[in-house]
């Protein structure tokens, strides 16, 4: 996955996500792609969680999967999640859930949890920072002020770091992939790189729903595992989503 | 670039969306939180009932691949349905309202819903 939170010279702030997933769970070699991908685009949709016919989050999901990975609370905050790998991972807190310790939560639950009822940008960060998890995560989340943007590196029980806008010094967007920012990428992985130079190519001057677009559709950030593109922005109540492919050549993740 | 990782120039003028790289636009639905748990998602389920057993298919299909006694998807179906029932409202009873209307079994529509937790490793 790659996410970012960006600010324009306006203020306004933009969070989009490619959403990427499916490595190694199976090839489809006729159409050269990965068949998780394949199958989950047609599963692809945009919800409007409504109470009392007002509307309470919006979010990008898969049919049958109640969790949540991207959504939009309006003019309120904006967040997303992506996978973090570690020798520490789910499975671990799966275990422990099967074995009767139940006092973490599941990750894309929490995502929902805090989409359905933090009210404040300030008050879903401490939530997403906070809370003992049953796998590790990074949440990007977005707010709706100048410098609300940050990303929470999340390990089962402790946030390790919260990486966040400091426009006073220069830093008017953060983007997270599926490594730590004090980490190099796995060398065969690097999209880290390829993004930020087109971020840093673009400009804060001219950063918008349309070039964020351009990001992430420029290869690897793009890629053979990428499901949708989502975008946001919070003073309109913009939220985009598109179904994407990678044709060859292309990178497998 | 014609070699892995295909790095290309940033990317111009690609939005709105279209080309080889855009599939199509994602539908939107309605969930109404003052509905029961159980029949909020009935709706969405009902329209994507074929997509969503059809993937749970590849997953099984996988799964059988690197056991194929297929005991993995027993286990499944035995061992992760009663766990349904651990998770914390109104998780729990959306996903046995999933698998009423979608006909999945319950366990395979709880490893549906773990999967991102699985693979964090």
């Amino acid at each position: 996955c790659t996410s970012l939170v960006a600010e324009d010279n306006a203020g306004r702030l933009y969070h989009a996500r490619n959403l990427d997933f499916g490595l190694f769970l199976g090839w489809d070699v006729k159409n050269e792609s990965w068949k998780i991908p394949e199958y989950l685009r047609p599963l692809t949709v945009n919800l409007n969680f409504q109470r009392n016919n007002k509307t309470v989050f919006k979010s990008t999901n898969f049919a049958g999967y109640v969790g949540m990975l991207t959504g939009m609370r309006p003019g309120t905050f904006t967040l997303t999640m992506n996978e973090r790998f570690s020798i520490d991972g789910g499975y671990i807190g799966i275990i422990e859930w099967i074995l009767g310790k139940r006092d973490g939560i599941w990750m894309s639950f929490l995502t929902r949890s805090v989409l359905e009822n933090a009210t404040s940008y300030a008050q879903a960060k401490d939530q997403l920072a906070k809370t003992k998890m049953l796998a590790p995560a990074y949440y990007i989340l977005g707010g709706n002020q100048s410098g609300e943007g940050c990303v929470i590196t999340r390990s089962r029980t402790a946030a390790l770091d919260i990486w966040e806008l400091d426009i006073k010094h220069g830093i008017w967007y953060v983007l997270e992939t599926n490594y730590d920012r004090w980490k190099d990428p796995l060398f065969l992985d690097n999209r880290r790189i390829p993004a930020m130079k087109c971020m840093n190519q673009t400009t804060q001057a001219n950063i918008s729903v349309e070039t964020i677009y351009d990001v992430l559709s420029t290869k690897p950030v793009l890629n053979k595992l990428t499901t949708y593109t989502t975008l946001m922005e919070i003073s309109e109540g913009t939220f985009e989503s598109y179904l994407r492919d990678c044709p060859n050549p292309c990178m497998p993740w | 670039q014609f070699v892995p990782p295909y790095t290309e120039d940033c990317r111009r003028g690609t939005y709105p969306p279209s080309g080889p790289t855009f599939k199509g636009i994602v539908p939107w639905y309605k969930i109404n939180l003052d509905l029961a748990p159980r029949v909020r998602w009935n709706q969405l389920i009902n329209d994507k009932k074929v997509e969503l057993t059809s993937l749970i298919q590849v997953i099984k299909n996988l799964a059988n691949d690197f056991f194929p006694s297929g005991k993995l998807i027993e286990i499944v179906d035995k061992s992760l349905a009663p766990l349904v029932d651990t998770l914390p409202s109104p998780f729990n009873e959306e996903l046995k309202g999933i698998a009423d209307v979608s006909g999945v079994p319950l366990g395979e529509v709880m490893l549906f819903n773990i999967f991102y937790e699985v693979f964090t490793v």
